[in-house]
């Protein structure tokens, strides 16, 4: 398997940019 | 451009704050421009995309979740005070589709595109499930309830006559057999007291506005009806709240109108 580090990938945890945060409930 | 050439965007993250800048600038805008119905809240910034303008600036392609808020439109009351429409009252979602240009630092609301749906009923009866769902307001029962209760307030009322502008909420309720609905009113030329004809009432160069809640009960051989109206204070006529090009600035609002300062007569 491709090394992620070689392959130019970040080693921590992915951080998923959207959909934001839940101000208040969702319907 | 060059055939075939798409011009690059980026896509920050949808809680960065300069995302959230511009989506409580697009909120702002439509509150100032909702023509009816209940004050909106951001919930949720869906998708973000930041296109380069030329010659200058950039657009923000926002997909935005909102809420009702209990307070109706043509309430004067800051959107930081009004509570979230809660579950229980059978709550309603808009998606929000906006552009908005961010250029020399200031906001311009381009394009704003909003469908509101209310929560399903299953999930409402989920959480609560004696609680009355939101009714068609177009029901008799319903148009029946505001007339009725806007006719019992002008009844109490010494000052003008008010003629209903809206039935912005209603709900049907199984027991004891009412109508909750909730209705926004407008202040007319004519005295409550000796109204002859309502037709020919006039409403005020300077609009004053209510809004009511109410219930009508059906009781054996009539009915009762409880009603409580809100009057705002009177409103200086605004240079036109409905144009699209209105700048919306990120900075805080400025302080309310002096007409405005004064708080409501319920």
């Amino acid at each position: 398997k491709p090394n992620a580090a070689a392959a130019g990938g970040a080693a921590g945890p992915m951080v998923r940019p959207c959909p934001g945060r839940v101000r208040h409930f969702k319907i | 451009a060059p055939p075939g050439a798409v011009p690059g965007y980026r896509e920050p993250p949808c809680d960065d704050p300069e995302t959230e800048t511009v989506a409580m600038a697009a909120v702002k805008y439509l509150n100032e421009n909702l023509l009816q119905g209940y004050k909106q809240i951001l919930n949720q910034i869906d998708k973000v995309k930041v296109w380069p303008r030329r010659p200058f600036g950039e657009v923000y392609e926002l997909e935005i979740d909102t809420l009702e808020t209990t307070c109706h439109v043509l309430d004067p009351t800051p959107l930081e005070n009004c509570s979230v429409r809660q579950l229980a009252e059978h709550a309603v979602e808009g998606d929000c589709d906006v552009h908005v240009l961010k250029q020399d630092g200031q906001l311009t609301v381009m394009h704003a595109n909003c469908h509101s749906t209310p929560d399903s009923a299953e999930d409402v009866l989920k959480i609560c499930p004696h609680c009355p769902l939101l009714a068609s307001l177009n029901d008799t029962r319903v148009t029946h309830a505001a007339e009725a209760a806007l006719a019992a307030f002008n009844a109490k009322n010494n000052g003008s006559y008010f003629k209903l502008v809206e039935v912005s909420r209603a709900q049907l309720v199984p027991l004891p057999v009412s109508t909750y609905v909730e209705f926004a009113v407008a202040a007319t030329s004519c005295a409550a007291k000796d109204v002859a004809d309502p037709a020919s009432c006039q409403l005020l160069a300077e609009k004053q506005y209510g809004f009511c809640k109410a219930t009508l009960t059906e009781k054996l051989g009539g009915e009762e009806v409880a009603v409580t109206c809100t009057v705002f204070p009177s409103q200086v006529a605004d240079a036109n709240p409905a144009d699209p090009a209105a700048a919306v600035q990120a900075a805080p609002s400025a302080a309310p109108p002096a007409a405005m300062a004064v708080g409501p007569i319920v």
